[in-house]
């Protein structure tokens, strides 16, 4: 077929604060998880800017952008990318062997993050010897383990039954209080019910963004 | 670690008769995913036996099974297993390319699946270059393509907005009406309301089994 130019994003203009728990909501295909690659530093937009902490992302060094994902951000993927050979253990250190923590306190951080997502009992367990929904429990403690005050997951509760997804959504809950920033891609109304914003992207643009009272 | 061994399924006895539709529910971990795979012949139990249509799975010649996978079951896993560099339509091809289909009835047989579940206009698209939803909504496609008598849907609409997850669950419908037998696992108590029997999974065996009135 002919080269034909994908719009996943046709003009979206969304500013958050620090502190602010907000859900993005939308159907497949409409852009989410286009908008959370360039809040991640992942990806750049084709046009426009992105202002994280004041700074213009295009313009910092890619060394230094590194940085910023490594130290500010913690990305939960929709498709978790996760060593499938290295263990559950392995895989959520790896945030913490790149910012250079010593081999003591990142195997213990490692472990706290993995016991907080219920799979004390599965560290040892290669990525690919695990159920879908404690692969998408380690990628969430991988994203968390850092520390970051930017929480950016997409789509965290998709393969987890509702006591587990209840489970990780406490966890969130606790991180907002804490005085982090978090933006959640969900289809679970329920999800999204638990926010203070719901942004609503349909078709490559936002076709609303409205206060929520959670529930 | 030392080697452990997990008994992912613990003593599952399950009769399913042609022509129902049934779901399986259960925590994250439980052995749903694993009960699935031998269901859908691509796991031996360690134990005990499984009758699909009076045959001993295990007594199977290879060839004779790949055969009986290939014609009589549609399996939609819940990672999707997708070529990634393979276009939508190649991926919902390849079941009827092993089947023997011509190339004009395939490549319209593929057309149709794909339109049916919404991505008429992703199709020459590769997968890697799909949205999560999307690739999910592929892999359904390609697993009802050659009209399968007996559909193993584990998650179907994990990744889905509550509107695509209502279409995927209309087809479905249909087939059930149709005559065909539907096993789906889901964590989506939307989705396991609609069928007429919900089995559920806890640690490795059966909790309990219920008809279904669905709502
Ligand atoms: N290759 C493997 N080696 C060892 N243990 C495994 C392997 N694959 C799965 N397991 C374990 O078997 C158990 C059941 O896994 P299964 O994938 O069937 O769960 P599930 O019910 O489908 O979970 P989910 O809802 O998260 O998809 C899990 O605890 C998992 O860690
Ligand atoms: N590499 C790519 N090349 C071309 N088109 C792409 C590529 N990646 C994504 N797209 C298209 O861009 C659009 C937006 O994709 P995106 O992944 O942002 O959707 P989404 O809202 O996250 O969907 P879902 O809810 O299904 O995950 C989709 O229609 C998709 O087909
Ligand atoms: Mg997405
Ligand atoms: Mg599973």
């Amino acid at each position: 077929m002919a080269e034909e130019t994908v719009h996943a994003l046709r003009g979206v203009s969304v500013t958050v604060d620090q502190g602010e728990f907000c859900s993005i909501i939308g159907p497949s295909g409409s852009g989410k998880s286009t908008l959370m690659d360039i809040l991640g530093c992942l990806s750049r937009p084709t046009s426009g800017k992105y202002l994280l902490d004041g700074d213009d992302v295009s313009k910092l060094p890619d060394k230094r952008l590194a940085e910023v994902r490594n130290k500010k951000i913690g990305f939960v993927f929709q498709a978790y990318h996760l060593l499938a050979r290295a263990t559950a253990l392995k895989n959520v250190e790896l945030p913490l062997i790149y910012a250079g923590a010593g081999k003591r306190e990142r195997r213990k951080m490692a472990e706290e993050a993995l016991d907080r997502v219920g799979l004390a009992d599965r560290m040892g367990h290669r990525s690919n010897q695990l159920s879908g929904g404690q692969k998408q429990r380690v990628a969430i403690a991988r994203a968390l383990v850092t520390n970051p005050s930017l929480i950016l997951a997409d789509e965290p509760t998709g393969n987890l039954d509702s006591r587990s997804g209840e489970e990780i959504l406490e966890i969130l809950e606790t991180l907002y209080q804490q005085g982090n920033t978090l933006i959640l891609v969900t289809h679970d109304n329920k999800v999204a019910n638990r926010t203070n914003r719901i942004i609503q992207i349909f078709d490559g643009l936002v076709d609303s963004d409205m206060v929520n009272t959670p529930t």
